[in-house]
């Protein structure tokens, strides 16, 4: 028997936005740590890692360890039924073969039931070890947005590279290149205006804009976004569910042959 | 061009 109620549902409507472009589909895992999510894309280059802890439901009932499998763009279809404002409950029933999803308005005067056919998924889980990462970029996540989507206007691929000077993202195309620098600034109205930049040692790393561009779908669920760089390593791209969990983007970099 | 490589490259099975 499983029962996950989370007040905030908008926060479950905002997650499967930002997972649904690049995974289709996904095995959700439900333990009693919590509910997550690991997956890659059908190319194998990116790989998203979601959890979001027990703590953060209201209600969190896990008898056993369950996988179920989901088509993502039907979890959306589902959940783009519920108010932004409702409630979201997930129930699913040992071996059965559907979840529902409940969504409870804030005043109660409307609840509704929708279920949904789980799918057998074979998926491996890969081991992602704990890395010392060269360079720690915290930045506004709309700021990272902005530049994803300009820089892929004029290339295809980004060049992120993190010095003394700051964090500088360079692109080049047919047409021409850019380089934008964002600076260490700690002097804002708000801590999460803020680009907070922690660097081990210099690195210069090169990646596809498409999948930093998918990446940032995640962008409704925080103000800031972490970008984590080591040389020879997946950049880690991530987002907070507000005090209960992650969404993960793990990317791995292009080479020169 | 530069090469694209894989998350497998990376990160071992479980």
């Amino acid at each position: 028997m499983l029962e996950l109620r989370l007040v905030q549902g908008s926060l479950l409507k905002k997650v499967l936005e930002a997972i649904k472009e690049l995974v289709t589909d996904a095995n959700f895992d439900c333990s009693a740590t919590g509910f997550s999510l690991q997956a890659m894309d059908s190319s194998h280059v990116a790989l998203v890692a979601l959890l979001l802890r027990s703590e953060g439901f209201e209600h969190y009932r896990c008898d056993r360890n369950l996988s179920m499998g989901m088509n993502l763009n039907n979890v959306s279809k589902m959940l783009r039924c519920a108010g932004n404002d409702d409630i979201i409950t997930l129930k699913a029933d040992d071996g059965s073969d559907t979840v529902t999803f409940m969504f409870e308005s804030p005043n109660q005067d409307k609840i509704a039931d929708f279920e949904m056919k789980l799918m057998d998924i074979d998926s491996e889980h890969l081991g992602i070890p704990e890395a010392e990462y060269h360079a720690i970029v915290k930045m506004p996540s709309a700021e990272f947005a902005r530049i994803c989507k300009d820089l892929s206007s004029i290339g295809d691929t980004v060049v992120i590279s993190v010095t003394k000077e700051g964090v500088k993202f360079s692109t080049r195309g047919d047409i021409g290149n850019a380089n934008i620098v964002c600076r260490q600034n700690t002097t804002v109205d708000k801590p999460e205006e803020a680009t907070i930049i922690e660097m081990q040692e210099p690195v210069s790393l090169t990646f596809a804009l498409r999948y930093m561009n998918s990446f940032t779908k995640a962008t409704p669920l925080s103000n800031t976004v972490t970008i984590s760089l080591s040389s020879e390593l997946p950049v880690v791209v991530e987002y907070k569910v507000a005090d209960m969990g992650y969404i993960r983007f793990y990317l791995a970099p292009k080479i020169e042959d | 061009k530069p090469r694209q490589q894989v998350i497998s490259r990376f990160f071992a099975p479980k």
